[in-house]
């Protein structure tokens, strides 16, 4: 039974991407069977693991639209099976934007498609439209990466208030699983404040460790690479790899 | 006869807002008359001035959707007049997809309300859905914030091909004004080859001096102000400073 997660935050660059491969690739590395879907036209972690969306035929675009099964547009990249995506995901909203039951085609896709996996890990774009709805419905868990900076805290309200009216209408199994604090710069007052705040305010767990500022992370994607392989035993690496941990 | 500049590009988080924000008030210092309009349904823009996006009756959505004109929505937020968004801007694009002319929508919303301003600075969503190209097809100019980092990249092929489709077919007079380096970490080879490359591969122009990283950038929306009264003659307060001056 696959423990299908979002991860979820319209606050753009606040290392959805970067958490959704990290995650995927330390879960494999703990003997999950790991699925990701990249559901963000702009294709990051598609690329990341090393694709080139621009040359591909199949994607999550044809899922969404029904031109073809889950299974028909899955890729093996090294420890995980990747759904890519390509920009012809941008118009993936308006293809279902008439459509009855537009919110579930997504879950709907997983339905038969997704057993064979321990986890489904979804990457949502940076907004809270079609694709992220269908993401939060097809999943048992949301996981919000929070960079810990006022512009980013400022966004987290509005991705609760989402997840309730989600709750609400298509999946009232819904569970926030926690927030993973992303690029954390543990030496400014700010960044800790931040996070204080958005923990006290809306009552939200923090998953542990905080996830350490490093060059490393940028650097990674350009050997279609995570930080646990570009940087292992970094303190990157290791922190992500005990919040796999914590998930297991 | 005003200046009507997008900032643009799909990638989140790579300081559209903040160099919207930045460079607007820095001119504005310089005695031109600006306009700053938030085209992002998150509203960072308008939060970041001061306003309470949540409480807002009047903003952009109802300039695009035709009930009111744009002097109807300007609000006067110290130095500039801001043009706000709020939630309703996501439904926007849904309300225009439609119409015919669509492009055009806030190009005809300018024709005769921004006579009385020197610059007008649009703060773009992370997308190139309609809210961008509407900025885009309303512009004279387009600048690129740009993160120096592997994944922001991977987006400014994306960026220049959608500016040549917009020349194509809704603006021909568009033009790159050029990238601003932002959030930049020196002492980092990675961001260095990121922005050489980029140069070298678009031949982009990069405006000068680039943009270092500093908290001071994420704390200054906390107070609803711009690092130059958050941390004035701070790196950041000049480089920016630097920038406006260049566009004058
Ligand atoms: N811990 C970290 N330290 C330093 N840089 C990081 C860290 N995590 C991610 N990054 C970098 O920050 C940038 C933004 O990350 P990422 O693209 O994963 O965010 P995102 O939320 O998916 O963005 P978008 O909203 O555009 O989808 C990338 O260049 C990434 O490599
Ligand atoms: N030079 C800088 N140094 C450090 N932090 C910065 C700098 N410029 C911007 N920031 C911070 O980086 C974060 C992202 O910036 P910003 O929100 O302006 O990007 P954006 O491109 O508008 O994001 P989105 O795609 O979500 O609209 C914010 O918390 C901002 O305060
Ligand atoms: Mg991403
Ligand atoms: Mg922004």
């Amino acid at each position: 039974m696959a423990r299908v997660i979002s991860v979820a935050n319209q606050k753009g660059g606040v290392a959805k991407t970067t958490t959704t491969h990290t995650l995927g690739i330390a879960l494999a590395r703990l003997n999950q069977r790991v699925l990701l879907v990249d559901l963000d036209p702009q294709a990051c972690l598609s690329f990341s693991a090393g694709l080139d969306p621009d040359s591909l035929d199949l994607s999550m675009h044809d899922v969404l639209t029904g031109r073809k099964e889950l299974g028909d547009v899955m890729v093996r990249c090294a420890d995980v099976v990747l759904a890519p995506a390509n920009i012809d995901l941008a118009t993936s909203e308006q293809a279902l934007l008439g459509r009855t039951g537009r919110d579930f085609t997504l879950r709907e896709a997983f339905d038969t498609s997704i057993d064979e996996f321990d986890f489904v890990l979804i990457d949502c774009p940076p907004s809270l439209g079609l694709l992220t709805v269908n993401a939060l419905t097809a999943s048992a868990e949301v996981i919000i990466p929070l960079q810990c900076e006022t512009l980013s805290h400022r966004g987290v309200a509005q991705l609760l208030d989402t997840v309730e009216v989600i709750r609400k209408y298509t999946n009232p199994a819904l569970v926030v699983r926690g927030v993973v604090a992303t690029m954390h710069d543990g030496r400014t007052r700010h960044s800790r404040e931040v996070l204080e705040d958005v923990q006290n305010r809306f009552e939200l767990k923090v998953l542990e460790p905080v996830v350490p500022r490093s060059v490393r992370f940028a650097e990674a994607p350009l050997r279609g690479l995570t930080v646990l392989d570009h940087a292992p035993g970094s303190v990157g690496a290791v922190a992500y790899t005990q919040i796999a941990e914590s998930l297991v």
